[in-house]
């Protein structure tokens, strides 16, 4: 048997906006630690890892370790059905064919139940090693997701530069091109806003603007972003989710020719 | 800008 319950359905339904533009299944990995998904785009160019741990669930029993296949499709479909303030428990068998989803008003008189069949799918879990980055910068996701947003309009690529004076974002594209400095805070009291580099080596990568524009969709996750960039080695665009996981998202970078 | 690695490119399945 498994079983678990988040009292904030709006937590799930953020975590499957964060990867519904990349993702078209996946496999949940469910054990006594948490929940786990590995997942590669069809390009196979991006890897999501989400980490999802039982102590921050309000209820977690997992009897035995579970492999569920899920359409991220569906399941975003069923959890599009939650009410906001809804609490949501996950449920399965010890060998299921389907998991269901169950939605429960905070006044206890509406319960819904929503059954998503299981997919059968091939496992391609690949091994990520413990990297120690050149560059991480720690900034607010509102304000990156605005300069993938911006920038966008101007390149296929977005360059990331990171010095120990700042972080610069340049775009270039046949209409023109944009770029955006950010400098390292000086004072970080206002931590949010704050961008905080730690670095060893000055780094410069570029990478594509369409997986960029889809991992700021996680930014409703988490007010503070953490890009790890070394190079030659894939981007980690890192969002906590509340005191009960975090989601990574890698993305190897564009290598010029 | 032409190419590209896959994440096994990365991270080789164990």
């Amino acid at each position: 048997m498994f079983e678990a319950r988040l009292i904030q359905s709006s937590i799930l339904k953020k975590v499957l906006d964060a990867v519904k533009d990349l993702l078209n299944e996946a496999t949940f990995e469910c054990s006594d630690s948490g929940i786990q998904v590995q997942a590669m785009d069809n390009a196979h160019v991006s890897l999501v890892a989400l980490n999802l741990r039982s102590d921050g669930f309000d209820k977690y029993r997992c009897d035995r370790n579970l492999s569920m296949g899920m359409s991220i499709a569906t399941m975003s479909k069923i959890l599009k059905c939650a009410g906001p303030e809804d609490t949501v428990t996950l449920r399965a068998a010890d060998n299921p064919d389907t998991v269901a989803f169950i939605f429960e008003s905070s006044n206890k008189e509406k319960l819904a139940e929503y059954e998503m069949k299981l997919i059968n799918m091939d496992q391609e879990h690949l091994g990520i090693p413990e990297t120690f980055y050149s560059c991480v910068v720690k900034m607010s996701s509102h304000e990156f997701a605005r300069i993938v947003r911006d920038l966008s309009q101007f390149g296929e690529n977005i360059t990331i530069a990171c010095t120990k004076e700042g972080v610069k974002f340049t775009a270039i594209g046949d209409s023109g091109s944009a770029n955006v400095k950010l400098a390292q805070t000086a004072d970080a009291s206002e931590e949010n806003d704050a961008v905080i580099i730690e670095m060893q080596e000055s780094v410069k990568l570029s990478f594509s603007c369409r997986y960029l524009t889809c991992f700021v969709k996680a930014t409703p996750l988490c007010s503070q972003v953490q890009l790890s960039i070394s190079n030659d080695v894939p981007l980690v665009c890192e969002y906590k989710i509340g005191d009960i996981g975090q989601i990574r998202y890698y993305l190897a970078p564009k290598i010029d020719d | 800008f032409v190419l590209q690695k896959v994440m096994p490119d990365y991270f080789p399945e164990p």
